[in-house]
Formats: structure tokens, C-alpha cells, sequence
């Protein structure tokens, strides 16, 4: 455990309770993509079933019971508690043009051929483009709330400082997993055009709307 | 090298 790794899970934390304290306070997920809630509460399930298999840490055990059990709980506020609130209509990403050639790429390219592993690589592949329905939804209606903003961050930042980990865990660990590493690069860039977003506007206090 | 996924990481 490192700083980076340390403070990439707080990240991670902090944008899961803040998408759910979101909808919990305000009674709606508008502007929210329930297709991303979806993916990565499959992500979880996929990557954390080795709960029944392993014992790491008290640490390991309890974040993801929680990032599995928060990420449940979003998905029931969004299709069953508040639905009236869900924009399907601006939520039209097909989400099997992500998870049919990701489960392909996971029995092709993993570290060892078997179940679990190939579970766990599914989960890192899908995570790394699960944000993607959220932000097409976005680029769709042009703009989203500065509460959905500061999720999209610190989402955005949970894998970059994990990137950093990485770094480090290579330097002084002599470990790298490239499979984790190139999905990590993957799905950081996928956020570097919002980052810029996010730090020329919502940070000098504007809404984040996108040019028509 | 690993050989199979780190199961601490998140």
C-alpha cells in the first residue's frame, strides 16, 4: 500500500457516495446514466469473487464489500426507488458493443485461462470503458450538473492515481501487471477531455455545458 | 511477472 493507491481508493469511495448521496438528497438521477451503473456493478461482481476464495486484509475485504454493495444500491435507486426520475431516452449507448468484444478480448487476452482470472480481466477491461454511456450521455444533452461533475472526477481520478501506484509498485516492488496497466492508460484517457471540462469551468464556478 | 491478477489491488 502506497499513498497513490491509498488515496486512489478514497477517490473511488468519495465518487461512489457522492453519485448516491446525489440521488438520495435531490430524489432523482436525472442527467445520470443507469447503463454505467449498471456495467460496474457487473464490474464489481466480476472482480470481487474472490471474496469467497481469499482473505487479504480487513481493509480488502470491507472496500469491496462496499464499492459491490454502494454500486447495487445506485442501480436500485435508479431502475426501481426514483425511476420516474431516469432519462432512458438520452441513455441510448449499446452498452453490447462494449461488453460482447470486451468478454471476447478476456478469454483471448488474460493471465492464466481460467474462470476467476478470466472473471477478474473481464472486469478490468469493462471498467476501463464502463464510463462511456455516461459520458455519451452527456455529449447528448450538452450539459450536466456540477454535483455530476465531482463524481465524474473523482471516478476519473480513482484510476489515474492508480496509474502512479503502478509507477511506484514498479520501482519499488519490481511488479507490473500490463493488463491492468495498458486498461488503466485506456480508461484515463478517457476522461482527459472532461478533466480539461472540468478544470477550465467547473472549477471557476461555471456549469458544465457543451457548445451545441 | 505475475502470472495471475493481484487480488489486493481494488
Amino acid at each position: 500500500m502506497n499513498i497513490f493507491r491509498l488515496t486512489g481508493d478514497l477517490s473511488h469511495l468519495a465518487a461512489i457516495i457522492i453519485l448516491l448521496l446525489k440521488i438520495w438528497k435531490s430524489r432523482s438521477c436525472a442527467g445520470i446514466s443507469g447503463k454505467s451503473q449498471i456495467l460496474f456493478a457487473i464490474v464489481f461482481t466480476a472482480r470481487y469473487l474472490d471474496l469467497l476464495t481469499s482473505f487479504i486484509s480487513v481493509y480488502n475485504t470491507s472496500m469491496k464489500v462496499i464499492y459491490i454493495g454502494c454500486a447495487y444500491a445506485t442501480v436500485y435507486l435508479i431502475y426501481a426507488k426514483f425511476r420516474a426520475t431516469y432519462d432512458g431516452n438520452h441513455d441510448s449507448f449499446r452498452v453490447e458493443f462494449l461488453v460482447v468484444p470486451v468478454g471476447g478480448l478476456a478469454v483471448l487476452i488474460n493471465h492464466t485461462f481460467s474462470p476467476l482470472e478470466i472473471l477478474w480481466t473481464f472486469s478490468i477491461y469493462l471498467e476501463s470503458v464502463a464510463i462511456l454511456p455516461q459520458l455519451f450521455m452527456i455529449s447528448k444533452t450538452g450539459e450536466a450538473e456540477t454535483i455530476t461533475t465531482h463524481y465524474l472526477f473523482c471516478l476519473g481520478m480513482y484510476r489515474t492515481l492508480y496509474l502512479f501506484n503502478w509507477v511506484w509498485r514498479f520501482y519499488f516492488e519490481g511488479f507490473f501487471d500490463m493488463i491492468a496497466i495498458v486498461a488503466g492508460l485506456v480508461q484515463t484517457v478517457l476522461y482527459c477531455d472532461f478533466f480539461y471540462l472540468y478544470v477550465t469551468k467547473v472549477l471557476k464556478g461555471k456549469k458544465l455545458s457543451l457548445p451545441a | 511477472e505475475t502470472i495471475t491478477s493481484d487480488k489486493d489491488e481494488l
